[in-house]
């Protein structure tokens, strides 16, 4: 399973359709500070099913609908896409006759979050299922937030083992 | 349960030692299992000693040192159960140019090694010179991102002059 | 007790206020007593709005701006009771070009109000070139170090390339 | 008072005497990582009378004496000095008569610490109230250790206020 593109419209400072397209290899992302970077990323962990809204520096998950900016009026939903290539068919079953999956979640104000995998509605654990089995998912090891190496580092022992629970 | 978390143990580990050896140009460090004999219970401690220092407690390295002493920690545990993607959001803000080849180097490797996808943010001019291709986030209208790709070449004048 | 926490406050907020649209070219922000109404009891909040942007919570900010919003409250305590000696040890490290230069030009406004003796250590070149002197840190003889003065036209040279 | 140079031995990877000079205005500290510097500055808390060796980043005091390398031995001793300009006359009596105060902080392994002033023998609290009277000392608000700032924006709001009364 590839992941090939991440499209938001409406998730935190995004306010306009935003599409990345994932390449092989090494991607850099630059720009000065406080223009998006982080928000970006972190709607990729939004969309694999991230329940917490702490986990995503808000507190409420309302908070990651785009709020309003100086010219701009807030807006009342924030969407996000993520489409898959499974071409290799690494997908569990009975998702897996697809080519290309594609995993969106959309909320709108005070009605929480709805999940769909190429349309059709899910429940958030089975887009979590989904990319637990292919060795990712919101809380993966290899999705290192901002200041999370200082958090690392002054863990406590029995906190940094859940580190190795991921791995297992 | 417990042996299958034993066995993960040894396996991130072994690349631990390695990736930190690698990281650090020397040196050596291991995990080790502390507070418990049962793999279940115990926590997880870090010891480290960077090239030609004595081993001494984490506390005492400088940031630098705990910096890359992590993110051997946490490349191991991706070796051992490689992600599609992997995104890394400002790690190399502690180091110095030195150790910022380095870790370049490391994610050359990495490249070459998995199928993985990586993204990795970061204000370093050094880094921006290692990678693939570079996208630019702007906020040309105050308070609204947008994505933009940018021209490996033009990166400096691009990128953290707001 | 209680009044000269209150007036404390008062001097504290005015240069936060002041210092964080000088950060940020823009913007309010101000500290504000939560949770009791005694200040003896009352936690101290931020309540920060960068330019062009929506009010939000400190979290919602990005590392950059968390750093320049706490830098704003450090050097308003400090500009209410100047010290002798002031040490900022790599506070620099999140942030972009533009804003490393705002925050050098901080320091230098600091450093014409007051008598204080600034040590700002640091890994980026546009610090370095706007500091009055540099001393360098070197580990000739490996886990021993050694103070060295360095030539502002070597430090690119000298620093970071272990 | 002014801080005038501050002199390190055998203090954490300072093996050898080492002599800072400070000077007027912007001074900074540069080199690869884990190099010293942030040992040097630590050395200035330290003579100002830290009591905690926790704020050192250590498991008890004696880890700020040099431990050894490659090829030098550890030592037995740390001593740190800090020499300061009284000629604006102000420091506290019964020390305002003399025109350069040294500060002196000597420790041996595991005989705890010895402080001077000028040559005499002191109590730590001594030291302590002679830089809390000059606005300063281990715990000012103007010493900002590496990753306070991240302390700061990540504290509750009760621990911010204690800034606020190291300001009052
Ligand atoms: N729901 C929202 N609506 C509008 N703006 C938002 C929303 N949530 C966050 N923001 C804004 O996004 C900005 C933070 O963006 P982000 O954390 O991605 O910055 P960054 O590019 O990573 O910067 P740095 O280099 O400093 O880490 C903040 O200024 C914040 O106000
Ligand atoms: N008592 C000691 N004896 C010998 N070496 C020590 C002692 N205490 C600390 N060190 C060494 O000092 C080094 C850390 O130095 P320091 O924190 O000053 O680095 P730094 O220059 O600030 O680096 P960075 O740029 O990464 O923050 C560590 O490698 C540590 O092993
Ligand atoms: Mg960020
Ligand atoms: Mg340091």
């Amino acid at each position: 399973m590839k992941f090939t593109r991440l499209s938001l419209t409406g998730f935190k400072s995004f306010c306009d359709t935003t599409e990345l397209h994932l390449e092989a290899g090494l991607s850099g992302v630059v720009g000065p500070n406080g223009c998006g970077k982080s928000n970006l990323v972190e709607a990729l962990r939004w969309v694999m099913g991230e329940s917490s809204y702490k986990a995503m520096r808000a507190s409420g998950m309302d908070e990651v609908i785009f709020s309003g900016s100086g010219n701009r009026p807030g807006r009342n939903s924030a969407e996000v896409t993520l489409v898959l290539d499974n071409s290799d068919r690494t997908a569990p079953a009975p998702l897996n006759s697809a080519d290309v999956l594609e995993v969106t979640r959309r909320i709108e104000r005070e009605a929480g979050s709805v999940y769909r995998i190429n349309g059709r509605e899910v429940r958030a654990r089975d887009v979590q299922l989904l990319f637990a089995d292919a060795s990712t998912g919101a809380h993966s090891p290899a999705l290192v937030r901002q200041g999370q190496i200082g958090e690392l580092i002054a863990a406590k022992p029995t906190q940094r083992r859940a580190l190795l629970e991921e791995a297992a | 349960g417990r042996a299958r978390l034993s066995e993960a143990f040894d396996r991130v580990n072994a690349y631990f030692r390695e990736l930190f050896t690698t990281l650090f140009g020397g040196g050596t460090a291991e995990l080790r299992f502390v507070e418990s004999d049962d793999p279940l219970e115990a926590g997880l401690e870090i010891f480290a000693r960077p090239p030609g220092k004595k081993p001494s407690t984490m506390t005492l390295l400088s940031g630098g040192e705990q910096a890359l002493t992590a993110l051997s920690l946490i490349f191991a545990v991706f070796l051992t159960n490689p992600a599609p993607i992997c995104v890394l959001d400002e790690v190399d803000a502690p180091l110095d140019d030195a150790n910022v080849e380095r870790f370049c180097t490391l994610l050359d490797s990495m490249r070459k090694r998995t199928e993985t996808r990586f993204l990795v943010i970061t204000h370093n001019p050094i880094t921006m010179s290692r990678v693939d291709r570079l996208y630019g986030v702007t906020m040309a209208e105050r308070g609204v991102s947008q994505l933009v790709s940018v021209d490996l070449r033009q990166a400096e004048a691009f990128t953290d002059r707001a």
